[in-house]
């Protein structure tokens, strides 16, 4: 397994193993800045770990990141690996980021579908859902982005347990969408939700599950264009954005709806590249690009998060 | 693991509404089969699905014959996937 951080490959697909231990490298390491936090268990019985990085204080204001909800989204789990070798490297370079760490946390999930990711390696690379079964239903797995209490079985979800968008059979049936919710909810700091999917270039804000404007439309919409404008000038890639419902489809029961039903105002979902010839097959080459990208559209995000208090 | 040799890739650019509904009604008469990458959203946007080689001929046909015009966006997943597992091992080594 690979030794320390330095010598990791950013620019390389790895395996669940791999950056489970590459993780445990990270808070060894940067152990005054990062920790790890075991928020629960797949369905399968992998640990479902969080990186927390902190500069000190109690329940500070917080930033969720959340990545590979999506098992065969490759380039998720790749850029949020990048996104928090980046973080512990800028601390106290980058002003943004350290005037942000000053006064909040910021929390990523890595590996949000451990299951569905280890599937991808062993079995099916194009495998989406996580890997729960349950008696007397035929097709394995559940669509975890379809799972959330916010607008549950809606319209732009199934009741198919053999739909790639099967919602499963109630809200937060799915270990590793309750884990997520009950971290939240006991923590209850938190003003920022960013959830990276691939692919198709969009960045979005709720609502999915509906076509009503959320109160903070507005604010979101300028946000997101800022962002897209952040990201755009690093390597001339086109994003489109704007809510989920009008940009892309409807769908229910999802991450950013139930965290803006929440109260977490900003909260978006990254729909990254594919350059528009690769889809979920994006070539490791394209991996340090996207997450540079992207990195800076996150990077206003936590700007405005930050200096918007609520 | 899966073998996906020969399955492709097809991008089919929607115009109205009434062909995204015919790429709908192919998830129905496919089940299982058609696995939508970039699923029927709206005209303005691709519609990217997976095809098995098996299945090639029959859905070409059905979009054919529903005048739904498409380009092959990946001519065979599983060239892409050799690549893919050969920079892993190559990164590794």
């Amino acid at each position: 397994l690979e030794r320390s951080t330095s010598s990791f490959s950013y620019s390389s697909y790895h395996t669940l193993d791999e950056i489970y231990s590459w993780i445990d490298n990270l808070v060894t390491e940067y152990s005054d800045i990062v920790s790890k936090i075991h928020i629960g268990n797949s369905f399968e019985n992998r640990s479902i770990l969080v990186l927390k990085f902190s500069t000190g204080g109690s329940q500070r204001p917080a930033i969720w990141i959340d990545t590979g909800i999506h098992s065969r989204e490759w380039i998720t789990h790749a850029t949020g690996i990048w996104i928090a070798k980046k973080i512990v490297s800028e601390y106290g370079k980058d002003c943004i980021l350290t005037d942000t760490l000053k006064a909040m946390d910021i929390f990523i999930e890595l590996v949000t579908n451990p299951d569905g990711f280890a599937f991808t390696h062993s079995m099916n690379r194009l495998w989406r859902k996580n890997k729960s079964s349950r008696p007397g239903i035929f097709c394995i797995g559940v669509d975890l982005n379809r799972n959330w209490k916010s607008g549950f079985g809606g319209n732009g979800s199934n009741n198919n347990p053999c739909s790639e968008t099967y919602r499963g059979p109630f809200p937060q049936s799915e270990p590793e969408v309750a884990a997520i919710v009950d971290f939240i909810t006991v923590h209850g700091n938190f003003k920022a939700l960013i959830s990276i999917h691939s692919y198709s270039q969009m960045l979005m804000y709720p609502y999915g599950h509906s076509l009503e404007p959320v109160l903070n439309q507005k604010e979101l919409y300028d946000l997101a264009q800022e962002a897209v404008k952040a990201l755009r000038k690093v390597n001339g890639i086109e994003y489109i954005f704007g809510s989920i419902s009008t940009t892309l489809y409807v769908a229910s029961g999802i991450t950013v709806d139930w965290a803006y039903d929440m109260g977490i105002k900003y909260a978006f979902s990254f729909e990254l590249r594919d350059t528009g010839r690769y889809g979920f097959l994006l070539p490791a080459s394209q991996i340090v690009p996207t997450a540079q990208e992207t990195w800076m559209a996150i990077r206003t995000i936590m700007k405005h998060t930050l200096n918007h208090p609520y | 693991q899966m073998n996906f040799t020969g399955d492709q890739v097809l991008r089919i650019l929607a115009k109205d509404e009434k062909e995204l509904s015919l790429l709908r009604d192919l998830e129905g008469l496919k089940p299982q089969k058609v696995d939508f990458w970039r699923g029927p959203a709206r005209p303005s946007l691709p519609v990217d699905m997976r095809v098995p080689f098996s299945e090639l001929r029959d859905v070409k046909a059905y979009l054919d014959s529903h005048g739904l015009a498409y380009n092959i966006m990946i001519k065979d997943i599983q060239v892409l996937l050799d690549e893919e597992r050969e920079a892993m091992a190559k990164s590794r080594r």
